[in-house]
């Protein structure tokens, strides 16, 4: 069976969706 | 068996990744399309075992990936508070930052991961770094309602004014 694969590791955005200070 | 280093790391899949780096010494360091080692895949998926096994075979936890992504975000970004104890014994760059503005503690922070943000603080993270939107840490805390972690915060900043 093949075992599911990882996706690439990433960083978030930080601040998705908040406002701009 | 077909399964890369990457993925192998990723997935703690030891005895079969240790298989894979005796074969050529480079492969431990070897950056995959992104730049990422297998130490960032097992620091990113929370392999603590994985994390130590590597750095004991020379992987470089200073490394940074294509967008300076580092293990010791990756690892903040999941809250792998003792992956990120295993990195900063090897005296990794607490406040290493990338293409984002990003830092480990704005990292967990934005997951609030309670106790890696307390480790982090108690290791000399840098409170007044901002993203690149402008948010420090505990403007992230604010903004997103995670209260435990402002608390902790506050408690950090209050414990440094009366140092």
């Amino acid at each position: 069976t093949q075992l599911p694969l990882y996706t690439s590791p990433s960083l978030p955005n930080i601040t998705l969706g908040l406002p701009a200070t | 068996d077909t399964l890369s280093i990457y993925q192998l790391a990723a997935q703690g899949e030891l005895t079969l990744l240790k298989e894979n780096l005796q074969k050529d010494e480079n492969l431990v360091n070897k950056p995959d399309k992104r730049g990422f080692t297998p130490l960032m895949w097992a620091s990113a998926f929370g392999e603590i075992e994985t994390v130590r096994c590597l750095l004991e075979l020379g992987a470089d936890p200073h490394a940074l990936a294509d967008q300076r992504e580092s293990a010791v975000s990756l690892a903040s970004t999941g809250g792998y508070t003792g992956i990120v104890v295993l990195l900063l014994e090897k005296n990794v760059n607490i406040n290493s930052y990338d293409w984002n503005g990003g830092t480990p503690i704005l990292y967990a922070v934005r997951g609030n991961h309670v106790k890696c943000v307390e480790t982090l603080l108690a290791r000399g993270a840098d409170l007044t770094m901002e993203a690149d939107s402008g948010y420090t840490p505990m403007d992230l805390a604010v903004a997103l309602g995670h209260k435990k972690v402002q608390q902790v915060i506050e408690n950090h900043i209050l414990k440094l004014f009366r140092n």
